[in-house]
């Protein structure tokens, strides 16, 4: 099984520390400091990392797109051209392999997932994240997520993601909505609702393992005046997040991908 | 006495909430959310409040100038410009009444401080920042604060200051350090000396009163996991940050602007 996972935000959102957290693995080292004087990289660069994890006894092979550079400087103008043009280069690369006659050894490196990282202002979406996902939501399952939503009270998050959602419906943004199928069992009509009345995930990601005053040893990041677990679902939804993309929807990301998006983009690109 | 103090900073950093807390007042009505579909700003406005506080038995004349749209563009190029333009056209102001007979209505408009709102990445200061307080300190104090820092642990936080710090230093940016004299008694310069270690400052804000579980009722924000107190000085350094502005250091931060900052703006603009 294959899981190819596009993340995107700007620096500083918490995305390596979720991506370590999703799968429990340090796949990003903590940042080395950059040097005051260092050249900010003034474009977006591309970084791939890949690694193999199991999940309820079943192989996964992950690999994470990461976009450092996204939203950093100060023009963004056409800040989605690198990140579009990725997408497309591995929607290419499987339209050559298709008219191949030898498919043996092809790996599917298509997009099958965006994880859109939003930053916890508590206001609305901004420009930059609007103008974004209108430019890939044809070409990838976006999965809109608030980072550090730690830093925003039960009520913030509630009226936040009301507004986030306000603000996706009326620019006609397309998100990854699990289906509901009439033949589906109660269990899984269940989960669906509840994944479904969570978004946008508001998520919150640690690796570091704390001791709580009751004596359990949880993920969490400690402050002085308590402790938030990563695994609490009384605290943010990363359990909910874990379950749409490892769990219950990754057959569903996939299939999405191959059947819906893909096909749109072989079919526009064919008729020009 | 007058306080003209200039806010700068992206949206949803808590300026607005920062100002209500530290002059205890509603200065700023909580936003009534945009509707999705408005034009946002597409440049940056300034805006001015005014307002008269009490301090200490004092009767003090607050204005506060604030700047919204700034950031929030994709393209941010010369954000800095409209704010520099504001601080210039008030020592301008200044200049013309220096240069009056009858000096009798006069009321000083100049900046005394501008708060400049640092996003709580935990990474390092942004190309934005960098080139806006770069524009700005030789023409005001520049009292830079870490906005929202409930959201960093305390290592995070000590790590971060430390790292605003080599940027500032390496930037070759000014920022405004209280001076301590010889002949300072022991109480100011330790006052001081405490003010200087914790810059720049961590601040919360909130205007919420919430009980706490001993029974205490404190301006706070509440989570889940714990309750975070504005004025408790083992949570934030918002305490610190309203000593230097309305206690210890207004006289400091009015007599740089006239005797240094406006001196330096004035001779520059009579060389020409
Ligand atoms: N408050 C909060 N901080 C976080 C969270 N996740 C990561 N951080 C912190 O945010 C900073 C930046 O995290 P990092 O993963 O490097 O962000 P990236 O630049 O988006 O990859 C680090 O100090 C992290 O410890 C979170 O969920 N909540
Ligand atoms: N975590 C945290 N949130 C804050 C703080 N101050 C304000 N907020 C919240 O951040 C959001 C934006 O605050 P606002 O004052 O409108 O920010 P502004 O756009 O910079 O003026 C609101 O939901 C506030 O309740 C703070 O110190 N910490």
């Amino acid at each position: 099984f294959n899981l190819n996972l596009l993340v995107v935000g700007e620096a500083g959102l918490g995305k390596s520390t979720l991506i370590n957290t999703l799968f429990n693995k340090e796949l990003y080292e903590p940042k080395a400091p950059r040097e005051p004087s260092d050249e900010r990289a003034s474009t977006i660069t591309i970084k791939t990392t890949e690694t193999d994890i199991e999940e309820n006894g079943v192989k996964l092979h992950l690999t994470v797109v990461d976009t450092p550079g996204f939203g950093e400087q100060i023009n963004n103008t056409d800040a989605w051209q690198p990140i579009v043009d990725e997408i497309n280069s591995r929607f290419d690369s499987y339209l050559e392999f298709e008219n191949k006659i030898n498919r043996a050894t092809y790996v599917d490196s298509r997009i099958h997932a965006c994880l859109y990282f939003i930053e916890p202002t508590g206001h609305s979406l901004k420009p930059l994240d609007i103008e974004f996902l209108q430019h890939v939501h044809k070409k990838v399952n976006i999965i809109p997520v608030i980072a550090k939503s730690d830093t925003l009270t039960e009520e913030e998050i509630l009226e936040f993601k009301q507004r986030i959602k306000d603000d996706i419906k009326s620019q006609g943004i397309e998100i990854f909505e699990p289906k509901i199928y009439d033949d589906d069992d109660e269990e899984t009509i269940e989960a669906s609702n509840e994944i479904l009345s969570k978004l946008p995930f508001a998520i919150v990601g640690s690796t570091k393992e704390v001791q709580t005053p009751d004596g359990r040893l949880v993920r969490a990041r400690q402050y002085p005046w308590g402790i938030i677990e990563v695994d609490n679902e009384d605290h943010n939804d990363f359990v909910k997040l874990r379950q749409l993309l490892v769990r219950n929807f990754l057959e569903e990301l996939r299939e999405k991908t191959a059947n819906v998006l893909y096909e749109t983009y072989r079919s526009e690109k064919l008729l020009k």
